[in-house]
């Protein structure tokens, strides 16, 4: 599982 | 983009135009939060700074842009065209009780120690916390009339379908943001006690949230 960051949300 | 996350966008701007149509057909802001309308501001600058560096997709960028004038246009009916209405003194939680805690933590704790990340960091965990003030407000004055509850409500219902979303996202694309999920729970959990008052008293009863 990739830790991340969902930048396309607002 | 999942079901999820698009009704939960559409909940979120539904929100806000609530808010903004309330206020500016009332002429009066009277029971809301002026802080909490701030921090909401503050919430989108920090966090759509983006809008110059990267670019997303034409929703994302339009929904950015709406949401920014939208809260801009809102704090600016409540500090100067109808802040005669103002209730400054029911509106009295300490923003720096949560602007020092919230400032320090995405210091402490964020993705990579970059002024763009520490301001997105930021905008998360002040999101999860801004709603704060207005509901000390209702507290306070122990009623919210029906359309600041109606706000309130799809406010709540846009970070629960995030939730919804990012449940989605994990099985579907194996993709976890601790960041935003740990404070999207906490800012979910905050409305809880909203949620239920809505429930049982507004969408039953009729007119004024009032509380015992």
């Amino acid at each position: 599982t990739k830790l991340g960051y969902y930048k396309d949300e607002l | 983009m999942n079901i999820f996350r698009l009704s939960g966008d559409v909940c979120h701007l539904v929100a806000i135009i609530i808010l903004f149509l309330k206020i500016w057909r009332s002429k009066s802001c009277a029971g809301i939060s002026g802080k909490s309308q701030l921090l909401f501001a503050l919430v989108f600058t920090t966090r759509y700074l983006d809008l110059f560096t990267a670019f997303i997709s034409i929703y994302n960028t339009v929904m950015k842009v709406v949401f920014l004038v939208l809260a801009y246009a809102t704090v600016s009916l409540i500090y100067f065209r109808f802040r005669k209405s103002y209730d400054s003194e029911s509106d009295s939680f300490r923003v720096e009780f949560l602007l020092v805690p919230v400032a320090g933590l995405s210091f402490l704790e964020n993705y990579s120690f970059t002024p763009l990340e520490i301001l997105w960091t930021f905008s998360i965990y002040l999101e999860s916390v801004a709603i704060l003030p207005q509901l000390f407000m209702i507290t306070k004055t122990g009623e919210a009339e029906s359309i600041t509850t109606h706000y309130l409500f799809f406010l709540g219902l846009y970070r629960t379908l995030y939730l919804a979303n990012w449940v989605w996202r994990y099985h579907e694309e194996g993709f976890f943001d601790q960041i935003a999920v740990v404070s999207g729970v906490v800012q979910t959990i905050f409305y809880c006690d909203f949620f239920y008052l809505y429930f049982t008293r507004v969408l039953r009863g009729s007119g004024k949230m009032t509380l015992p």
